[in-house]
């Protein structure tokens, strides 16, 4: 495996969790989903919303288009459960000497549970975080890999008065997510509440360190005649013992197609 | 001279934070906004190599010289943006998000973004009712010239406001809404383009917040240091 990131936006499964009777260890274990995608599974919109999910499915009318929305059922009134979904993907990648593999969620809406060939991980609450789990020790030897997430939409989605409204009845402002999705004076309520893994997935292969958050900054002087780039950045060494390395940066300026001025 | 190697040696189980020696540049192309000049963008590439073991990681960004100043005017209550030293008049549109269902392309945000530059803006603000927009959203702002005004999610929902009231101190988890916002800083602040942070929607966010949002994203003093003495305490972001 070489070093690099491999984005997963292909390939996903969804199932509403009340329609599923097995666990997240059984879903990536013995009893993956049929690859003939079967009811209750359907593919999925990952990255993406549930509603989302139902739309790429026809399984609700488009619900910007007229008054469609009126149609699609409203989470208050349907209860959590009912936009609760299960997620599946498998993905190929081999344990390798000194290789380090990082599972990473750039937005999870609003908590999830991961599991991952059997093994269980929490995604914690919050719209706009970003999750990393080290999934190195439980990545089968010969590479392929089941991946389930059940993703649960925020704590409080609130409830839509009849008049609609500035973000309904404002419960949705007690979580860390969107507050639009109760409706706005510009916006129908967002019957999901954008519940799902909304941005990039993706698995990181690295080695040993890897780098984590780099901070460029410029500073300028003598009426911008004379400037200085500035990088911190965070490098952590998973290994047991002392990594000896070597840190580059590279700055160019691309002239013309594949041609690069350094 | 743009590329350097430095020699780390990192304890196991460790994480260090490493301060690269500033880099030298003799007038770098600048990023400017829409309608002021180009768009030059840098790429810098970052890779750390384990002795004997080669390539361990690499990271890559393009990054945009280029310094925002804004200050509330006194005559007027208004924010004035200074670009590289010149004063910039905004075309702002306001932004809350490309699709409610959250269908963010790469495609589309481009196609988005390239149209508002393409209406002569220069500036989008994305609502505190929004996202925290993505980083493809940043990066066609980056090559379009679109400076973001980027708020936190802070609205009405959240202030006491409203009917029924809203709870009028913020979201419950005051924690939780710092780490999202810290993390969010983290993933979006080397874009050219991010040109201001607010807390929230035409209001202040509550106290704690408010004060530990100011803290953390105040400026270096390193980065004042060329500005006079006088204008200093005006320079907001």
């Amino acid at each position: 495996a070489s070093v690099g990131k491999l984005v997963l936006d292909t390939g996903w499964l969804a199932a509403r969790s009340t329609e599923v009777a097995l666990t997240g260890v059984e879903l990536t274990t013995t009893h993956p989903p049929d690859a003939s995608v079967a009811a209750p599974w359907m593919h999925a919109a990952v990255p993406g919303t549930v509603l989302g999910t139902l739309l790429k499915n026809k399984l609700i009318p488009d619900p910007f288009y007229g008054l469609n929305n009126e149609a699609i059922i409203d989470i208050a009134d349907s209860g959590r459960e009912y936009y609760t979904f299960w997620f599946f993907t498998t993905f190929q990648c081999a344990p390798a000497g000194n290789r380090h593999v990082s599972l990473n969620f750039r937005g999870v809406n609003y908590s999830a549970e991961v599991y991952i060939n059997g093994h269980k991980e929490i995604l914690p609450k919050g719209m706009f975080r970003r999750h990393t789990l080290d999934i190195t020790e439980v990545l089968h030897p010969e590479g392929s890999n089941l991946l389930a997430v059940l993703v649960h939409p925020p704590d409080h989605p609130g409830t839509i008065p009849p008049q609609g409204g500035q973000g309904g009845d404002h419960e949705i402002g007690k979580d860390v997510a969107t507050q639009y999705v109760e409706g706005w004076d510009w916006m129908c309520p967002i019957r999901d509440r954008n519940t799902g893994i909304w941005d990039e997935v993706s698995i990181c292969i690295t080695g040993a360190v890897n780098i984590t958050d780099p901070h460029l900054v410029s500073t300028f002087h003598d009426d911008f005649k004379r400037s200085y780039l500035h990088c911190t950045l965070q490098l952590e060494n998973k290994s047991s013992w002392l990594a000896d390395c070597s840190l580059k940066i590279q700055v160019s300026a691309e002239l013309e197609g594949d041609i690069c001025l350094v | 001279e743009h590329l350097q190697s430095y020699a780390i040696s990192i304890p196991p189980r460790s994480v260090l934070e490493y301060t690269i020696p500033p880099l030298f540049f003799y007038k770098p192309n600048l990023w400017w906004p829409n309608g002021m000049g180009k768009q030059s963008l840098y790429n810098v590439e970052i890779s750390v190599d384990v002795n004997g073991l080669g390539e361990s990681d690499a990271w890559s960004h393009y990054f945009g010289f280029r310094k925002v100043e804004s200050s509330i005017d006194d005559s007027t209550g208004g924010r004035i943006f200074k670009v590289n030293g010149e004063p910039i008049f905004i075309r702002g549109g306001n932004w809350i998000l490309s699709d409610g269902l959250l269908r963010l392309t790469k495609k589309r945000y481009m196609t988005d973004i390239k149209f508002h530059a393409d209406m002569n803006f220069n500036m989008l603000r994305c609502w505190g009712g929004g996202l925290a927009e993505r980083p493809d959203f940043y990066h066609f702002c980056d090559v379009y010239g679109l400076m973001v005004w980027q708020e936190f999610w802070i609205t009405g929902d959240v202030d006491g406001r409203g009917l029924p009231i809203s709870n009028p101190d913020g979201p419950l988890d005051h924690a939780l809404f710092l780490l999202c916002a810290r993390d969010t800083v983290k993933l979006l602040r080397n874009h050219a383009s991010l040109a201001l942070w607010v807390g929230g929607n035409e209001q202040v966010p509550p106290i704690d917040i408010n004060r530990a949002l100011k803290n953390d994203l105040k400026l270096h003093p390193m980065f004042l240091s060329n500005q006079t003495t006088k204008n200093q305490g005006k320079y907001l972001s």
